[in-house]
């Protein structure tokens, strides 16, 4: 699609592709992008917490180098609702080369059936984009006002890294982060998980999940739902997902074709 | 390549006449083309995702002003933007030997990034930034 402006040229005379030279432009252009082949994502709706905040960061950088005048960065997307971005993200979006969403595989609905008082997360981070290091990642998950008796008390949200599995007896677990959260309060919780991905790019075996358990004032393990914990049946602009940003660390070199 | 093959020709002066009037006949297309006479310029060059069919995996943006540099870099290079100072020597010395010296090239001088932001396979969301996508500004080297 070729086109003239005010400011420069076009020499070209457009015409239509034909399905070969459309196929051939298609791989060059994903080559430039750095993939292997289209993406061909199974879900790919965009209005779910994951897509809103990353459309967010894409939104940051792209008004930052914005020239003047120019209107190729309109974003795709509404904004509104979508999970806020805090100073410190901030400053590792400006540093990063990528940044990364991932959702959680487990099936919130069956693990529900199984526990009552802790959820189980886990994030797939064998995809990640080659020659990257990590810089930073953590884990989201948005909390509710509770508005029933439990409006005044505070709560102690854990999330816990899963060390081993052992077949018929309790996981062993690492604490990672803790928050304490009034009942009344609203918005996404951010949980450090940096080392814990770190050592999962290393270790991919060691990549059992996270468990988050919620404790009330009396040190009594609750269902995250009563605190207003939004894991896998709330509103889709506020499902928990991970977020991991990455630095490029070795020179690439695309290769000859 | 004529130089090489000057003892198996018969008849010099036919095949010489024929390589003229061949250039002739290069000069008038290129004349009307208005290729040649053209200066080393920012050409516009439109990457759209949306006409890629691409939507379903590309969140934003829906295309790039990617731009391209083309043109000529003849003698003298003054009209031209951004000419380095070599550019200029080697229009000269192109001036002097057109047959061995190459002219310069007309080329990008200034490079900027885009971010792209996109599904992959497992519906994860990727935002990359890409540095040296779009064309700022163009120039013989």
């Amino acid at each position: 699609n070729f086109s003239v402006d005010n400011e420069v040229h076009s020499s070209f005379i457009q015409r239509r592709l034909r399905s070969q030279e459309r196929r051939e432009m298609q791989r060059e252009i994903l080559s430039i992008l750095g993939l292997p082949h289209r993406p061909r994502p199974h879900v790919n709706t965009k209005h779910t917490a994951a897509p809103m905040f990353m459309l967010d960061l894409y939104n940051t950088i792209s008004t930052d180098a914005q020239p003047p005048g120019y209107s190729y960065y309109k974003p795709a997307l509404p904004t509104q609702g979508s999970p806020m971005m805090t100073p410190q993200e901030s400053r590792f979006l400006d540093d990063a080369d990528t940044v990364m969403s991932f959702v959680n595989l487990v099936d919130q609905e069956k693990d529900l059936l199984f526990q009552q008082h802790r959820r189980e997360f886990r994030f797939d981070l064998s995809r990640i984009p080659e020659g990257e290091a990590v810089t930073a990642a953590e884990f989201r998950i948005y909390k509710n006002v509770v508005q029933e008796r439990y409006e005044n008390e505070t709560f102690s949200v854990s999330v816990y890294q899963v060390l081993e599995k052992p077949p018929n007896s309790e996981v062993e677990l690492l604490l990672l982060d803790q928050r304490e959260v009034w009942a009344a309060e609203d918005g996404w919780l951010l949980f450090d998980l940096t080392a814990t991905s770190n050592l999962w790019l290393v270790n991919p075996e060691q990549n059992l999940g996270l468990h988050l358990v919620l404790e009330d004032s009396h040190g009594q393990r609750r269902n995250p739902h009563l605190a207003g914990l939004v894991t896998g049946n709330g509103a889709q602009e506020k499902q928990p997902f991970m977020v991991a940003f990455f630095k490029v660390n070795e020179v690439r070199l695309r290769s000859v074709r | 390549s004529a130089h090489g093959h000057k003892g198996r020709q018969g008849n010099r002066s036919k095949p010489q006449k024929t390589v003229q009037d061949a250039l002739k006949v290069v000069e008038a297309a290129a004349d009307t083309l208005s290729l040649s006479k053209e200066g080393c310029k920012k050409h516009e060059l439109y990457v759209s995702f949306r006409d890629l069919g691409w939507q379903d995996w590309i969140i934003a943006p829906e295309g790039y002003a990617a731009f391209y540099c083309e043109g000529e870099c003849a003698f003298p290079l003054n009209s031209y933007m951004n000419a380095t100072n070599h550019a200029i020597v080697q229009t000269l010395v192109h001036f002097i030997n057109p047959d061995t010296v190459p002219k310069p090239c007309c080329a990008p001088t200034q490079l900027h990034g885009i971010s792209v932001l996109y599904f992959d396979d497992s519906s994860n969301v990727i935002l990359k930034k890409y540095r040296n996508m779009v064309v700022r500004s163009c120039g013989c080297h």
